[in-house]
């Protein structure tokens, strides 16, 4: 399987949602995420890391343009409980570098963190699977981001991405 | 654009690793995946939900067959308090639903949790991108969760899926 990353894609109109200390048991992201799709709320990544002493934290990332439609449900998760906090960050934007077999390819995903952390940018979230590996930053570093991996990737021709989603 | 789920994917073949507490700061990420690249590790999944306090959680998905190889990095990171601790936990698998425009479908991911909360089967990780939903559960539960999961997208009918890679 011979790895290759083909673009590198950007969006800078997603905000960030995150509940913290949720319980984690059985039913609760089916809870959450089925009030959103309720909403009509398309998510775009959700991020939920390992949970510890029965506590998980999930993180999810929406169009901007959502985010006002589903303040509503956010305040009822805190007012229940369902959640000890509901954090809603507007600054951030998303990149990905996308390709074929980037999991099995040691070192891929690295490229991409060590380009962004030259250019002293932090990784707040971070998704990956075989084909995307995206980050979550503030969006002020964005266009600084985009131009310091693709560098990374395509060196000096810029590639024509036709087609990548 | 027309969503559509054409498969559930599984591995049982794999081992989860979480390191705690690790330093918000640029080039903490490239640190980590630099050293397991240089040890010619493959990770099949990086998931880093939102840190906060300055503290973050990067817990990532290996094949078990190369947690050995990586357990000497493990130690040191411990050692030198790049993580508070390091878990490892070889009794997990993965599960997921993969298609195409999944990200802007709302209630697909959601359809996939309340699949597993129906059989009392906790989520412990989550990963999504448009074109796939992963979750890690407990090894144990694999051959239940593949068969609710299944059911769910493709019911009765096996769905003539042509043409997907
Ligand atoms: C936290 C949440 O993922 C929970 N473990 C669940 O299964 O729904
Ligand atoms: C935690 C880790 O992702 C850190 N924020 C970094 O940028 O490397």
């Amino acid at each position: 399987e011979q790895a290759e990353v083909v673009g590198v894609t950007s969006d800078k109109k997603v905000a960030k949602v995150t509940l913290l200390n949720v319980a984690d048991r059985p039913g609760i992201a089916a809870e959450v995420f089925e009030e959103l799709a309720d909403r009509n709320i398309s998510i775009r990544l959700i991020i939920q890391s390992a949970s510890s002493e029965s506590r998980a934290r999930i993180t999810f990332i929406l169009d901007e343009e959502f985010v006002d439609g589903a303040l509503e449900a956010l305040d009822r998760w805190k007012a229940e409980q369902l959640a000890s906090d509901v954090l809603v960050d507007r600054d951030v934007a998303k990149i990905s570098i996308v390709g074929s077999g980037l999991g099995s390819t040691p070192g891929l995903a690295a490229r991409m963190f060590k380009a962004l952390a030259r250019e002293g940018i932090n990784i707040d979230c971070i998704s990956s699977s075989e084909m995307k590996v995206a980050c979550v930053i503030a969006s002020r570093h964005l266009e600084r981001a985009v131009k310091v991996v693709h560098e990374e990737f395509f060196k000096a021709q810029p590639q024509p991405v036709a087609g990548v989603a």
